[in-house]
């Protein structure tokens, strides 16, 4: 069972709780403020107020085995930055935390902070590019019930070609691009890709790299539950 | 000259407003607060302190010829409200604002607001949806330099298979889905899938069709370019 904590349970930690909850996970959610902890309650068993700053309170709650930690504290930058060492100090293998400037996200990483996200930063770029390209209806975002994911090549496919293998007729799939396996901290990673163009039916897939597919989300679960 | 009115110039407007600067649009950035004004300054040249709720001094910026508003004031809903309300009076077609909850979302859609926006929460779902796939590397993230597109089916492709253009080959796209028309109002909107399957050699391109494509920004750009 999937275990997170959620500190801060402004707009954007409030989403990620919920979301969170709602797809089975268990989930700590935590805030200083006595409302948003009872607002968040009518949807998760455990909800608590303390002040992520004190480690003593932080650890009471128990954090072993958290999957990941995540400081969703927006404003306060030294609340952010104390509860995420905190966090990192409690063994949490997995932190992630916001900042929203370069100098925060610098020190941030410097304590251990494994991803840092600035939902507002993210949009804003992602907003401007759709306002400059209006015959672009889309940028990034794909139709409803399609997924884009990308998941390390299943060692039964190495060695096989995209011809042989027919991930669209046999998996409902498209390939769009194969890169070098590298794990992603944060928005700065970036994947080696290794083939410079479009994938063809003649591409053999090789070990340690990445597929990125598109496809319907339940023909892209099937995918993953029969090679995961 | 494309040319967008961004008013509030918290890390999303200004983020909006920068990003945009950088592609080549003309700029007015409007805050109340002097500091931010002159941050954005050395950025854009035309940064304006004003108070967005003072009609008068949003007429006097001269906003006829727009092409968009964005109004990215998040804490003050009534601040928001009333310069989304008069931007609109003042004719500019098309207004994009922020809400952070459904009750400011519907008020927002009532007076006249084309697209509402909500930073923290779209991230934050994604965000949630990346930490339940720990073997999925990315979520609906591509390949740095790979861009997903969604661009209306050119009229010179019309009746054409996709065996015949040849997109791999030709263009070095590759065509993910095929969807109905449907101009996009903000997070609710749902394309119509045209075809069930993921397109073949054998689709035929129809009119008023949405084409999602996937390639590397430069070749997208030469598409779009050639057709638009
Ligand atoms: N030391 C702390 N311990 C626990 N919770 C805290 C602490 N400091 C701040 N918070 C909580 O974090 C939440 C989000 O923080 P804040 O208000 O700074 O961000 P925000 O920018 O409004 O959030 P969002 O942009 O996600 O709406 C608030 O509900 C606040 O009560
Ligand atoms: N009436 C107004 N006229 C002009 N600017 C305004 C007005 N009200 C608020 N602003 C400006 O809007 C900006 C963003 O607003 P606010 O601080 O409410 O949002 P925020 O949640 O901190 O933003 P972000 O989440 O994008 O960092 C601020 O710089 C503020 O000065």
């Amino acid at each position: 069972m999937s275990k997170f904590v959620v500190i801060g349970l402004g707009v954007f930690g409030r989403q990620v709780a919920l979301s969170l909850a709602q797809e089975g996970a268990e989930v700590i959610a935590v805030d200083s403020d006595m409302e948003r902890v009872e607002e968040i309650h009518d949807y998760i068993a455990y909800a608590v107020r303390l002040d992520s700053t004190d480690p003593s309170a932080l650890r009471s709650l128990g954090l072993q085995d958290m999957e990941a930690g995540i400081v969703a504290i927006g404003e306060d930058f030294e609340a952010n930055l104390l509860t995420a060492a905190y966090l990192k100090q409690l063994g949490v293998k997995k932190v992630i935390t916001r900042a929203s400037n370069p100098i925060h996200r610098r020190i941030l990483e410097q304590i251990g902070a494994d991803e840092i996200i600035s939902p507002e930063d993210e949009v804003g770029r992602k907003t401007a590019h759709r306002l400059l390209r209006p015959n672009l209806v889309d940028y990034i975002d794909v139709a409803e019930d399609y997924k884009l994911i990308r998941v390390e090549t299943p060692q039964d496919l190495v060695g096989k070609s995209l011809g042989e293998i027919d991930f669209r007729r046999n998996y409902q799939l498209n390939i769009i691009s194969i890169n070098k396996k590298q794990i992603p901290e944060g928005e700065d990673t970036t994947e080696e890709v290794t083939h410079e163009a479009v994938p063809t039916s003649q591409t053999i897939l090789e070990p340690d790299t990445i597929l990125v597919i598109v496809g319907k989300e339940k023909d892209i679960n099937k995918f993953t539950g029969k090679y995961s």
